[in-house]
């Protein structure tokens, strides 16, 4: 069982192709292990990107620096794993 | 039974497969599931049929789960096909669609992916088939079609999540659906649902290119979305997929289409901008809900404009 303590989802809002440009090619560097959920792919449409906990600093540095905005859209990624496994072993014990 | 199912709840592959069987007991003179393959590591490819009768009539293909984190679209899929067998009899629309029309709906089309996700990685998407000279595993199925195969928007590399494949149709989970359709012959709509940007859209997403139906195709989509946003509020955006979200090769729905299937789309349900794929449980009813509305509307469609 993968785990994802600490993985953010953040959704990044690109201003300008040239933002677009640099997220792009965020997704060739494999050792930060970034998850697209949603691809860059032009200003209008916000990019969903899960990064592990490892990686948060750099990739967040990475956007502040470039004057690339963002939020966080998931804080924890394991947290909504748990309440979701949590869930489902509740709908099992429930009664038919 | 399937009226004591949990349908707001998320379920697992062997829970929905018997699901499957449930509905196929309950309702034998509609229902009939049907294998139509098997995927990479072995299990079966399920279809659920819907007929009245009659043989080899016009159809149409709903399928969910073809990216296996998706989660809400097999679970929107339980309950509408649930939907399907219960209102048939009730629903004068939908009773009139099952009078001309078969509806075959193929609750998880990425098995594989699916148990993957409930057992070693909840953010799985591809298929988990094996990719020789290279240690990463899967395929993206949504690429693997032939249309516009190995064209923008796909990745050439294996470790990537929008991995193409060695040659179209080797996945087994598309394979599989491009015999059967090819096979029936007689399909007149084709609905692919994913999740979650909140978006409907028809061909193409290989090429910026109209297509003849441009018109009828964006007319019937507004109507869609309308109907669906009528419900809870949600907004949708619609259009050809190149346009509304990205260009896209190798897709199911540019497939459909190129092979005779005018009404051919596919979904994104909806997102909240806070979960993702991790839509929580409560939200699936109401997703479900909304999304029959669309699908109504397309499937009405299909039927009142035989072609």
């Amino acid at each position: 069982q993968k785990l994802f303590v600490g993985d953010q989802v953040l959704r990044i809002t690109a201003s300008s192709e040239e933002q677009i440009t640099l997220l792009k090619e965020l997704q060739d560097l494999e050792h930060l292990k970034l998850d697209f959920w949603r691809e860059p792919v032009k200003t209008a449409l916000a990019v969903d990107v899960r990064v592990p906990f490892a990686g948060l600093q750099a990739l967040k540095v990475f956007l502040e620096s470039n004057g690339i905005q963002y939020r966080v859209m998931i804080d924890d990624v394991q947290m909504l794993l748990d309440e979701e496994k949590e869930e489902m072993f509740r709908s099992h014990d429930r009664e038919r | 039974n399937t009226n004591n199912f949990d349908y707001a709840s998320y379920h697992t592959l062997e829970e929905i497969y018997s699901w499957m069987d449930s509905l196929e007991a309950e309702y034998p003179d509609l229902v009939t599931k049907i294998q139509i393959g098997s995927s990479f590591e072995g299990r079966p490819i399920n279809v659920l049929k819907f007929s009245t009768g009659g043989s080899n009539r016009p159809a149409i293909w709903l399928d969910s789960g073809i990216h296996a984190r998706e989660w809400i679209t097999p679970a929107t899929g339980i309950w509408s096909a649930k939907k399907i067998a219960s209102d048939y009899g009730r629903d004068p629309s939908l009773t009139a669609i099952l009078n001309t029309m078969d509806i075959f709906f193929e609750i998880v089309t990425n098995p594989d992916g699916y148990y993957f996700t409930h057992t070693s990685n909840r953010m799985w998407r591809k298929t988990r088939s094996i990719n020789p000279g290279s240690s990463c595993v899967g395929v993206d199925p949504n690429r693997n079609w032939g249309a516009g195969f190995g064209g923008p928007g796909t990745s050439t590399n294996p470790c990537s999540e929008t991995y193409l494949g060695s040659f179209e149709h080797s996945e087994s989970e598309v394979k599989s659906i491009v015999d059967f359709i090819l096979g029936h012959g007689n399909f007149k709509a084709m609905i692919t649902i994913h999740s979650y940007s909140q978006m409907l859209m028809y061909p193409y997403g290989y090429t910026s290119t109209e297509t003849p139906n441009q018109q009828e195709l964006h007319t019937l989509a507004k109507s869609a979305v309308d109907a669906l946003a009528a419900l809870h509020g949600t907004k949708y955006t619609y259009g050809s997929m190149i346009t509304t979200i990205y260009p896209a090769s190798g897709t199911t729905a540019d497939w459909g289409y190129l092979n005779g299937i005018k009404y051919s789309f596919t979904f994104e349900l909806r997102d909240t901008g806070r979960y993702g794929f991790l839509l929580p449980a409560e939200q699936i009813i109401p997703t479900a809900q909304e999304t029959w509305l669309a699908l109504m509307k397309i499937m009405e469609h299909a039927r009142d404009n035989p072609y």
